[in-house]
């Protein structure tokens, strides 16, 4: 049996909202160990989501079994409107289960909503992500991250990213002209999280979907930083660090073959 | 410039 309750129903709402224009349908590994794992991939195959919400990430989590809960987040997502931000949120699964239990309580009233969500077998593909050496890793405020490439987008179909040990650039060309914003690595002492943080390798130039960062950047709800691992022709990493395990896009670049 | 995909770079488990 699955019981995991959420403190917050806004984290799981979050973190739905921030994968289901990607994938429509995943499949969640429950464990006892590892909580909840996702990996899914959109149907281009040039992005990857592997989300990992470890038990440290509810109030109560148990799974006296292993089980694969086959989900349809539009369908997830519409009972997760249901719920306030605020309510307890449990998921709940009998063993071999063909529907999930989600069960919304307020804090404040005895109010309990309860809805049952039919469970599908979903046949995925499953990658393997060997770690990888990195050439850079950027740390930075996830909403400039997210400014920028909603910006850009309006500019170009893709987003270039330059980084060398003294910067990051980020830059965009398209038909009416092109614009560049350029970060200096900074320590804000008081706001921790404004800092911006480059480790440096070897330098790197990578072009990437402005279609699928645009994606990516809906998890800036999740956390107020972003760490993003680039090297040279191959996938980037852009991570999300969550309460407890991490929300964790594979972007595969553009380049001449 | 063309588009990859993850299957050039992940093996398919």
């Amino acid at each position: 049996m699955l019981e995991g309750k959420f403190d917050q129903a806004s984290l799981l709402k979050k973190i739905i909202d921030s994968i289901r224009d990607s994938v429509k349908l995943c499949n969640f590994n429950c464990s006892q160990n590892d909580g909840i794992t996702v990996q899914a991939i959109d149907d281009s195959r040039v992005l990857l989501i592997a989300l990992k919400m470890d038990p440290g990430c509810f109030q109560e989590f148990r799974c006296d079994r292993d089980m694969v809960l086959g989900l349809d987040l539009e369908s997830l997502g519409k009972i997760l409107k249901q719920g306030n931000n605020e309510d307890y949120l449990t998921l709940i699964a009998e063993d071999n289960p063909d529907s999930l239990l989600i069960v919304f309580e307020d804090k404040k009233k005895d109010r309990i909503s309860e809805f049952s969500l039919k469970l599908m077998d979903i046949d995925s593909d499953v990658l393997t992500i060997d770690d990888m050496d990195n050439d850079c890793s950027i740390t930075m405020p996830s909403a400039d991250f997210s400014k920028i490439a909603r910006d850009f987008k309006t500019m170009s179909e893709s987003l270039q990213i330059i980084v060398t040990k003294e910067s990051v650039k980020f830059k965009a060309e398209g038909q009416i002209g092109s614009g560049s914003v350029i970060f200096k690595p900074h320590t804000d002492l008081d706001n921790p999280d404004e800092s911006i943080k480059i480790d440096m390798n070897q330098p790197v130039n990578l072009t990437f979907g402005a279609k699928y960062l645009n994606d990516i950047v809906k998890a800036s709800t999740l956390s107020s930083t972003i760490t993003i691992k680039l090297t040279d022709k191959a996938p980037a990493l852009f991570e999300f660090k969550l309460p407890s395990g991490y929300l964790r896009y594979y972007l595969a670049p553009k380049f001449e073959d | 410039m063309s588009q990859q995909t993850l299957s050039r770079f992940f093996t398919v488990r």
